[in-house]
């Protein structure tokens, strides 16, 4: 169970390195056991410094860069042991537009190991999604499915 | 692909029985802010045993039925149906599809069923083991959370982390 | 003192009311104390219920909800007892276009009390400004001032 | 109007001497995650007195100075000046216009100014009392945190509407 645990966390961490590079276009991050002769019980420290900047503690950096590091930590853990589906609530919402970009074709790129449902205000996401389910509410406070129309669009998805 | 369905009926401000259908690939969902987008969120995490009220947003558990509004009364019951496509095997059932539902009357009598017939939390739990899937998996991140991971302290990440290994 | 907190109450709850229905185009909204007979000592309780919708706990709102309310009574804080500057950082990020619109006209409405400075992602929240100052980190890991240009604009705010 | 400018030298990532006007109106602080906004937003927290590391986001006081770049070293010490419009007479002040500083270095020497006079962190506080303003007011809201007012326990918001009565 000891080995076992070490050989998944050595894995999330080798791919948390690589989902870091890809969403921050380089810099570099870790995650670390707290006490490695302790691996069961320890805790688990990350580290993450953007390209070109000190490295300093986790809590100093900006509201999307630490969006951006969850969600390469994330990645990492389903790259390593792929879930079925992963639901994300406005996860993109501390995210300036080129991030969201980053981000998108991040998920694009897990396609093949997962299934995501997304919620979002961000056009820019919904132009990447493969279908769009849109949320009313016309009678006041009771909720209904409809169609969305999105204009400017090369591609259509498929609307629901 | 995993998710096939849900089904929400008198759950939160979706009134009416309302269907969702999910692909492959990417599901984007929108709408106006107050529509209903995290109570579909809420949803799966009640269906697939969600225990505290508190973590869905109420005060208690029967705030997870529909309240009434201006025009409609409220209702008498919650219900949400979750339909899994089961054929990677990754659920420890032998059918291709599951479907799992949980509905709560406001009598406060609860059930849960497993493809229709009458299960315990337990058996919905034990369905979803080393999936990584469920109320505590990494797989679902709820509004406003997505930091979390950064902010838990050490050891609260561990249960990500052993979650996932 | 008493009646000195009494009174100030009564001024924000009759702000808080009425900026909220500003921004839910409608709704009912108020702040009370939860003892009244202890009223320099009671918590506060805020009710909330936007329109159309039956009155919940405030804790059922949503993510967007959540900022409106926060805003109606902050803004019903600054009418009733104007605070010289505000100073709101990415307060937009929950709303949906609809409700930028409405936060923003909100926020020209008390410009003869307060003077205001937005950090903000959104392309709307820019456009109504008066003044627009860019930062950027050309050189990596140092902030700088810059110039922001925004195109497809009626009325150009100055750029700084 | 009120806020005039803010000046900042060596704090957090503003490792050049930087400095922002402010008239009346609203005033948008725009660019890219991570290029420094909030800090600016701390800076202004700084100078009026924020005691505590951690609700700047550091481990330690000294984590507000500029740490260094790949193109950069470490600053030797972090300064802000905010200067503040007193026409009105809101500031404690016969002034007409009022500068409070913050110097830190990295030995751990720390010094208040008013006007260019070197003063307490005590002077600065009257200064800004009743004006709403000040490290604790209502009238800064931090990146993530516009919803805290409804999430604090109802004798937690007693304090905004103690500040504002
Ligand atoms: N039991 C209930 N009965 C009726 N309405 C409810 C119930 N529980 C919650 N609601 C309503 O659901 C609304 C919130 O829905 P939800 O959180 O899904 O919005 P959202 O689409 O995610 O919005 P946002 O974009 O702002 O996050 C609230 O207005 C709330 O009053
Ligand atoms: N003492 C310091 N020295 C150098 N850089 C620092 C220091 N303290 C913080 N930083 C850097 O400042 C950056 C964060 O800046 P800030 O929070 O202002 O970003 P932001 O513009 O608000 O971004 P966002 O839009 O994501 O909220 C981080 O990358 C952090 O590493
Ligand atoms: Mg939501
Ligand atoms: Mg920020």
């Amino acid at each position: 169970s000891r080995t076992r645990f070490a050989e998944a966390f050595e894995q999330i961490r080798a791919q948390f390195q690589e989902m870091f590079r890809k969403l921050f276009g380089g810099g570099k991050a870790d995650v670390l056991l707290e006490d490695p002769a302790n691996p069961l019980e320890c805790g688990i420290e990350i580290i993450a410094r953007p390209p070109g900047k000190e490295p300093q503690s986790i809590s100093l950096l900006s509201g999307g860069e630490k969006t951006l590091t969850t969600v390469a930590l994330l990645m990492g853990v389903f790259k390593s042991r792929p879930s079925p589906f992963a639901i994300l609530d406005e996860v993109d919402a501390a995210l300036d537009e080129a991030n969201i970009e980053r981000f998108n074709s991040v998920l694009q790129e897990f396609l093949s190991h997962s299934q995501f449902v997304v919620i979002t205000h961000s056009k820019r996401t919904m132009a990447c999604a493969d279908v769009l389910y849109g949320v009313t509410m016309e009678e006041p406070g009771v909720s209904k499915r409809m169609s969305v129309r999105f204009e400017e669009r090369v591609e259509t998805p498929i609307v629901a | 692909m995993f998710l096939k369905r849900i089904i929400l009926h008198g759950f939160k401000s979706f009134a009416d029985r309302t269907e969702f259908e999910f692909g492959a690939g990417v599901t984007a969902v929108v709408g106006p802010n107050g529509c209903g987008k995290s109570n579909v969120v809420d949803a799966v995490r009640w269906v697939l045993g969600e225990q505290s009220a508190r973590s869905l947003r109420g005060d208690r558990m029967a705030d997870v039925i529909f309240a009434g509004s201006r025009s409609r009364k409220p209702a008498g019951f919650a219900e949400v149906q979750l339909t899994f496509d089961n054929r990677a095997g990754l659920l420890r059932s032998d059918e291709d599809e599951v479907t799992v539902s949980r509905v709560l009357y406001r009598s406060g009598e609860s059930e849960y069923r497993l493809n229709g017939n009458a299960c315990r939390l337990r058996d919905v739990r034990e369905l979803l083991m080393d999936t990584g899937v469920g109320v505590d998996a990494y797989s679902i991140i709820e509004q406003g959370r997505v930091d979390l991971l950064l902010q838990a302290n050490p050891l609260g990440r561990r249960e990500i982390f052993e979650e996932a290994a």
